[in-house]
């Protein structure tokens, strides 16, 4: 799947 | 950080912190799925593996070790404190149901295919069911207590938040991520039918009861 990855999130 | 994200981790710090208050101070966790709280803390612990590798800031750090230490505290008090007052009679929700088919797709469908990212994903995919237990019990009781349905709309409500977060940072930052995007939907859909009850019942001061 497109990487739109930051995991800033929680 | 948008105003939608921070309402929504403060209503999933809420929902948190209602649930175990209630368990510590009426001493008891009746009505309350022990499985449930069991698949928030496996959430947890597979989505905040880079908790000490990937710092973002103090407060995604506070969080995540808040969200962990509080998690794993009403399991405890459930399992072993208050273990007398669980009503493991009506919490027969079987997890494993959850837990493959959720490994499975986290296997088959991830962003990248390393150990972090594929246990991320399984923590976002059964994060999406992990109240399948609790909101199963609600209906074989077919009522719930009014505090634990404060804290069902509280928990509802952070994952809806996060939905308008992410359409915020789709057009201020061109940000999205699909699967925490659809994962998110399923979540917030499976809370509708309580919502409605929520809304319909519990704000006009009656009890939640399920028709039967």
């Amino acid at each position: 799947l497109p990487q739109m990855q930051k995991k800033d999130e929680l | 950080m948008n105003i939608f994200r921070l309402l929504g981790d403060l209503s999933h710090l809420l929902a948190i912190i209602i649930l175990l208050l209630k368990i510590w101070r009426t001493r008891s966790c009746a009505g309350v799925s022990g499985k449930s709280q069991i698949l928030f803390a496996l959430v947890f612990t597979t989505r905040y593996l880079d908790l000490f590798t990937n710092f973002i800031s103090m407060y995604n750090s506070a969080m995540k070790l808040i969200y962990l230490v509080c998690s794993y505290a009403t399991v405890f008090l459930m399992y072993f404190k208050f273990k007398a007052t669980y009503d493991s009679n009506h919490d027969t929700f079987r997890m494993e149901f959850l837990v493959v088919p959720v490994g499975g797709l986290a296997f088959l469908v991830n962003h990248d295919f390393t150990p972090l990212e594929i246990l991320w994903t399984f923590s976002i995919y059964l994060e999406a069911v992990a109240i399948l237990p609790q909101l199963f019990m609600i209906s074989k009781t077919g009522e719930a207590e009014t505090i634990t349905s404060h804290y069902l709309f509280a928990l509802g409500s952070y994952r809806a938040l996060y939905i308008v977060n992410w359409v915020f940072r789709f057009y201020t930052e061109g940000f999205f991520d699909l699967i925490a995007i659809v994962a998110g939907c399923v979540q917030t859909i499976l809370y509708c039918d309580f919502f409605y009850l929520y809304i319909t019942k519990v704000l006009k001061g009656k009890q939640l009861t399920l028709p039967a």
